[in-house]
């Protein structure tokens, strides 16, 4: 079972 | 010309860490009939519930620029190399964030 995508917060700049 | 070809495309996910925490990059690379001769055409493929962040190696569509791509030569370049240099540099420049969630 291939993971699941996930992708970061974005963080305030 | 008109002409058309069937391409086989590898989709799947790259981890990668990012800020102490492991993420699960979703990208899908096309492999031309010219392949391995010529680079694959590497996309992020972001969900729903992400965006992408245009930078130095990933334009509007998600597509992935990359040295690595641009040198490729065979039979030294291969999809193992590639995938580890994504892994390092969308460790340092994350291609996708999630979306805030809107409450």
């Amino acid at each position: 079972k291939s993971p699941t995508p996930s992708a970061p917060v974005p963080v305030a700049e | 010309d008109g002409s058309t070809k069937d391409l086989m495309s590898l989709t799947g996910t790259v981890p990668v860490s990012y800020r102490g925490n492991t993420y699960n990059i979703p990208v899908c690379l096309w492999l031309l009939d010219v392949y391995p001769y010529n680079p694959p055409i590497c996309f992020v493929k972001p969900t729903s519930a992400m965006m992408i962040k245009t930078g130095k190696h990933v334009d509007a569509n998600g597509k992935i620029y990359l040295p690595y791509l641009h040198e490729w030569k065979h039979p030294q370049s291969d999809l193992y190399g590639l995938i580890q240099v994504m892994v390092v540099v969308f460790g340092e420049e994350p291609p996708v964030f999630s979306r805030p969630q809107v409450q």
